[in-house]
């Protein structure tokens, strides 16, 4: 698989996709969504669609598709190039969200959290293929959040196909265990070959599984952690596992929009009214220098 | 070590290698509060700068391979002497005599305001605001320096098409219209509102009048 | 110049995780 432009720059998305064959814009398809990396603390989240046409899923089904959870690291490489050698029905796109672009999502101003950062790349994808020119009639979805609701705004989406969101679809559905092929054989190329921006001192390779609950994952957290700038980019600074070592090692910072008890009230409303005394009057800074943030500079 | 932010003018490099202790941080009075300002002195040149600082919170600066909190910029920026000066002339002033200089501008609290005695040409910069007699001076009534100042800033203020009117616009608006749908009345408000940071309020209010 | 504030005043490894650019 290709990840050059992710290895490039891995701070935001990045799409891979195969050729579309040409069977798949002739004849009705079937197409499966599912996605690799949504747990750990570590790395991106892939996202992947496959589809074929419906006179060929028994063929799929013969590439051993349908148990990729059991299958390890190598054997699922092995099968995605399989699937790419017999390629001339089975097509692929695929989307990798780097741990920076799932961070600054969850962490914005305006909150953009992980189901709907999932959804929308799902539903990215599936208007890709589309425009792609895939003559798609079935989506199978593996949920992420309530399969119900998924699947209504899916089916909304795309009207005229016929929308399955459901728990474990990559177990029931071929065309979504393919799905999943890709997207876990993309992260774990992705995270294998990741170009650390910073430069790390002591760097070491071994993170352990890359889930927060692994001991080993924590400690290379708390041994990667930087007192004013936390971690690398590799991390998903929006885990409450990253959050927690932050709050312990890290530098506190201040932000405008920061809860912390730093705003100045404009007074008791009382003030107002009530004598409370001369109030110390001095000559605020005229306008010119109030609108520009200046004021005299009364110590160094 | 603390570490701190200045913007100064370029010539101002040159000032602490020509001599030593070319650049001098002081405190002198700010003739507007009455309290203590930080001001600079270039020795060489011999010529006043007033410190502003821009504050803002929640800021921190990258300086090289260290953060400085706080985010703090100094700006030095010249300033006429005689600001400072008249503040000692108009409270010595109380007695309406002439007085030598140095009985003048006199400080307990700001001790170094006797670097401006040493200012070049300070003679002809009194002219603009005293009477002299001999090597005595009295501050004149007339405030005509004042004025002039005054003036001047509204000059400044059109050519930088600084917004003076009293209706809120954002700083980053900018009209082509600005300087003809601004009254000359604004203007003179807001000339006047600037040079009162400069000067005692009794004088302020001289001028607003005028 | 940063938009927060750091609340600390101490050496830090900006060029490692900055690359300045004009």
């Amino acid at each position: 698989m290709d990840l050059s432009e992710l290895e490039r720059d891995n701070t935001g998305r990045c799409r891979l996709s195969s050729p579309v064959p040409a069977v798949c814009r002739k004849e009705p398809c079937v197409l499966g969504v599912d996605e690799a990396g949504r747990g750990p603390v570590l790395g991106p989240m892939v996202y992947a669609i496959c589809y074929c046409p419906l006179s060929r899923l028994a063929d799929l089904e013969a590439l051993k598709v349908a148990d990729s959870k059991t299958l390890s690291e190598s054997e699922r490489d092995r099968l995605f190039a399989k699937m790419e050698e017999d390629g001339d029905f089975v097509g692929w796109a695929l989307d990798v969200l780097s741990p920076n672009l799932i961070s600054t999502s969850m962490l914005g101003r305006v909150k953009y959290n992980l189901n709907s950062l999932s959804h929308d790349t799902a539903t990215g994808l599936i208007q890709y293929a589309l425009d792609q020119g895939v003559k798609i009639s079935q989506v199978f979805v593996d949920t992420v959040g309530m399969p119900e609701t998924y699947q209504d705004r899916l089916q909304q989406r795309f009207p005229g196909i016929t929308v399955t969101v459901k728990a474990k679809a990559d177990a029931l559905y071929p065309v979504v265990s393919a799905a999943s092929i890709c997207a876990k054989v993309a992260r774990d190329q992705a995270v294998r070959n990741w170009q650390f921006l910073e430069t790390l001192q002591d760097f070491d390779a071994d993170y352990g599984s890359g889930y927060p609950n692994d001991p080993k994952t924590k400690a290379w957290l708390r041994k990667h952690v930087e007192p004013v700038f936390g971690f690398p980019q590799f991390v998903r600074f929006s885990w409450r596992t990253a959050q927690a070592i932050l709050e312990k090692e890290a530098e506190s910072v201040t932000w405008e929009d920061s809860t912390a008890g730093d705003q100045e009230g404009t007074g008791r409303i009382t003030s107002y009214f009530l004598s409370e005394g001369p109030r110390t009057h001095h000559h605020a800074p005229h306008r010119y220098f109030l609108e520009r943030g200046l004021e005299p500079a009364t110590t160094l | 070590a603390r570490q701190l932010v200045f913007l100064l003018p370029e010539y101002l490099k040159d000032a602490s290698k020509k001599m030593k202790r070319g650049l001098m941080f002081v405190k002198l009075v700010n003739p507007c509060s009455g309290e203590g300002a930080i001001y600079l002195f270039d020795m060489h040149l011999q010529q006043l700068f007033e410190i502003k600082v821009f504050k803002e919170k929640h800021h921190s600066w990258f300086i090289n391979q260290s953060v400085q909190s706080g985010g703090l910029l100094h700006f030095a920026t010249p300033m006429d002497p005689l600001f400072v000066l008249l503040h000692y002339l108009v409270k010595a002033d109380k007695e309406g005599k002439f007085q030598p200089l140095d009985q003048v501008v006199v400080d307990d609290i700001f001790p170094n305001c006797v670097l401006l005695l040493k200012l070049p040409e300070l003679e002809k910069l009194l002219h603009h605001v005293t009477e002299e007699k001999g090597t005595t001076y009295k501050p004149l009534r007339s405030g005509l320096w004042l004025v002039g100042r005054v003036k001047q800033t509204m000059a400044a203020l059109k050519t930088n098409h600084v917004n003076v009117s009293a209706r809120v616009q954002s700083t980053a608006f900018f009209s082509g219209d600005q300087v003809s749908s601004d009254k000359e009345e604004d203007y003179i408000r807001y000339a006047h509102g600037l040079i009162s940071d400069y000067i005692p309020k009794e004088l302020s209010d001289d001028l607003s009048k005028y | 110049l940063l938009p927060c504030e750091v609340l600390v005043s101490q050496s830090a490894p900006v060029g490692r995780f900055f690359t300045p650019a004009i």
